[in-house]
């Protein structure tokens, strides 16, 4: 930027808007609301409660250094340089769950009987990339 | 594939393991290989939803029967106590058990001798089908839980005297001969708001359940007075304390894959504690650290001393 005097050609490049594109991409991976009614599913017959559910879902973009921030294993970043560099047909890394919490369901059985039950997996509470 | 001595696929203790009903018709494409099956009990009615003949089908899904609406009161009671709002297990539960069955008698006869000297004599026959109960869940508590009329007072005294028997006796097993059927005990009480008591039984019931017998028929005689013999009140005053057959309650552990183990995330959790690890000592032992601080902490005050 030595040529003080003339007007530049074009405005100065900002760097590091330039990288944050690849390290903070905008639709990043991250847990997502989902709630749904029994009654939708016409379950709502036999489950007694709750009368919804949270199974919340994962999704986003996965960054291409993800280590610390998503506890990916290194195998992912090694994944995406192949996606990258070597074979395309390799897919890129995936936003999904890793955590989950457990829910508990109260259920009428066929013969009548009621059954409360809690079952795991069954909301998902942070996401992960691999 | 969990049920007891049946090999059923669909009849499992998985969530959404009903409606059982509905014929299963799974494109083969979709199917597990059997081996799969066991720790997948979920996967077979969400399939059915997936497919388009499991929506079909999902829809016409055949009646099931109503449970006791006193039943019903409990079991939302006890889910209340149980989970957050949000359906999540409440954290602070120190229980094991992640499965409660609720059953109502199939049929009982009811013969009562009205004995005004003595008090109510209700004598109830009381038969349970326990064919939900997967091998899966192991018996930890069982109990049953009556509820009384509307007439009893709150806050009443109430004295009981209780008989349960067994009424046929299984000798099939000969490595473990039939124990004790029959127990007679004496429960003293106070009515309570809601009015329900619960008789743990589970010491007559577990060799019961744990031979896997599907129909449990017992016998249950109650004599039941206002007042406390320890108080020397006055017994008198008999009751109508069962107007209403008892429900069977069994706490079980479900040690399939699907069901939450409370103990699992205990032990996670204690392995990953938050705090530094004391570096003068041994590696805290997730199931007894609380048992080794307190000895170690005796034996340093022991040395102070």
């Amino acid at each position: 930027d030595e040529n003080l005097g003339e007007a530049p050609a074009t405005p100065p490049y900002n760097l590091s808007e330039y990288f944050k594109q690849f390290l903070f991409p905008q639709n990043e991976c991250e847990l997502h609301n989902f709630r749904l009614s029994f009654s939708q599913l016409k379950w709502d017959k036999w489950i007694i409660a709750p009368h919804r559910y949270s199974p919340q879902y994962c999704k986003g973009d996965c960054p291409r250094v993800v280590g610390h921030r998503y506890g990916s294993p290194v195998h992912t970043m090694v994944q995406n340089i192949i996606y990258e560099k070597l074979d395309s047909s390799v897919p890129k890394p995936s936003c999904v769950p890793a955590e989950y919490s457990p829910l508990s369901v109260l259920t009428i059985e066929p013969d009548g009987s009621i059954v409360y039950k809690e079952y795991e997996d069954m909301i998902a509470t942070k996401c992960t990339c691999r | 594939p969990h049920s007891r001595g049946r090999a059923v696929f669909d009849k499992t203790s998985g969530f959404l393991g009903a409606p059982e009903d509905a014929v299963v018709e799974i494109n083969p494409l979709l199917r597990l290989p059997k081996g799969a099956r066991r720790g997948y009990a979920l996967l077979p009615p969400l399939l059915k939803v997936l497919s388009d003949q499991g929506r079909q089908t999902w829809e016409s899904e055949a009646p099931r029967l109503q449970p006791d609406s006193r039943a019903l009161r409990y079991m939302k009671r006890l889910y209340k106590m149980s989970a957050t709002k949000e359906g999540i297990p409440k954290a602070h539960k120190s229980h094991l058990y992640n499965t409660v069955r609720l059953f109502t008698p199939c049929s009982e006869c009811k013969h009562r001798h009205r004995d005004l000297m003595k008090g109510d004599i209700h004598s109830v026959d009381l038969l349970f089908n326990l064919d939900r109960v997967t091998a899966l869940e192991h018996l930890l508590k069982s109990v049953l839980l009556y509820s009384f009329d509307t007439s009893v007072p709150i806050s009443s005294s109430i004295t009981c005297v209780c008989h349960l028997s067994v009424k046929e006796r299984d000798f099939s097993s000969q490595v473990c001969p039939s124990g004790s059927h029959s127990i007679a005990f004496s429960l003293h009480f106070e009515v309570r708001k809601r009015k329900w008591v619960e008789i743990d039984v589970t010491s007559f019931l577990r060799p019961l359940i744990a031979t896997n017998r599907r129909n449990i028929h017992m016998a249950v005689n109650f004599t039941c007075l206002m007042g406390d013999p320890q108080q020397n009140t006055k017994l008198e005053n008999p009751i109508n304390v069962a107007l209403v057959p008892p429900s069977l309650l069994l706490y079980l552990n479900d040690t399939s894959e699907q069901a939450y183990h409370r103990w699992n995330s205990l032990r996670h959790r204690r392995r990953n504690p938050g705090r530094p690890r004391q570096r003068n000592s041994p590696l805290v032992d997730p199931t007894g650290d609380k048992g080794k601080e307190n000895s170690q902490g005796k034996r340093a005050s022991r040395r102070r001393r």
